[in-house]
């Protein structure tokens, strides 16, 4: 553990903390994509099989449960609970059909695992879930730009999403300067540099918001 | 093990 994952995880907690105070506090769930939770849902799931076979630590555990166990309570308000759902407009978060998302993922963790000799279904669950960890946020990223007009919360919840994800990259630099036994793995730099250039206009644009003090509003 | 990399990460 170093300050940079750490940091990147605490970031991470608080995006969804974030995202829970906006749902409550505006009765809505306008602005926020269900299926980027749902594509979240099913990267902490397929990631974090590893909860059953190894041991890392308490708070590796504690947080691979946590993600899972808050996310998919947000996709529960959503769908299911008063006043979320009856609000929730699907044909605003009809960017990239999950489908969509999840095919090509697979075949190419597929085709990675298969190169790299690594048949074990939680080793390619695993890498399918590094690649579609990228793609997740990008019907978040779709939604606000529909609207234009971020509201605040909105905007810091994807703020600190791209926080943890930049963050991430620093703990891999400083992981592959201090630790000795540290193997790479470059699939997992691809995507998540891919992943982080995806948030860089939103930061551009949010950085600049909160510079003049204005609202956060996005080009057509 | 090759497998392992990376794989304490979140």
């Amino acid at each position: 553990m170093n300050i940079f994952r750490f940091a990147g995880d605490m970031s991470h907690v608080v995006s969804i903390l974030v995202l829970l105070l906006r749902l409550r506090s505006s009765k809505s769930a306008v602005g926020i994509s269900l299926k980027t939770q749902e594509l979240f849902l099913i990267v902490f799931v397929t990631r974090y099989l590893d909860l059953f076979t190894t041991f890392y630590s308490l708070y590796n555990s504690f947080m691979k449960v946590a993600y899972i166990a808050s996310t998919t309570y947000i996709i529960w308000m959503i769908r299911f609970q008063e006043p979320y759902k009856s609000k929730y407009d699907a044909s605003q978060d009809s960017f990239l059909h999950i489908k969509f998302a999840v095919a090509p993922c697979a075949g190419l963790a597929l085709f990675a695992c298969l190169v790299k000799g690594e048949l074990s279904p939680i080793d390619i669950l695993w890498t399918f879930s590094i690649f579609l960890e990228a793609l997740a946020i990008v019907p978040q990223l779709f939604v606000l730009q529909r609207y234009r007009e971020v509201e605040n919360l909105t905007g810091h919840y994807v703020f600190f999403l791209g926080a943890y994800r930049g963050l991430y990259i620093l703990n891999w630099v400083y992981r592959s300067y201090y630790e000795q036994f540290y193997r790479h793995n470059w699939l997992v730099y691809v995507s998540g540099a891919v992943q982080t250039a995806l948030y860089v206009d939103f930061f551009y644009y949010y950085v600049v918001s909160k510079y003049y003090g204005g609202k956060l509003t996005l080009p057509t | 093990k090759v497998t392992e990399e990376m794989k304490d990460e979140l």
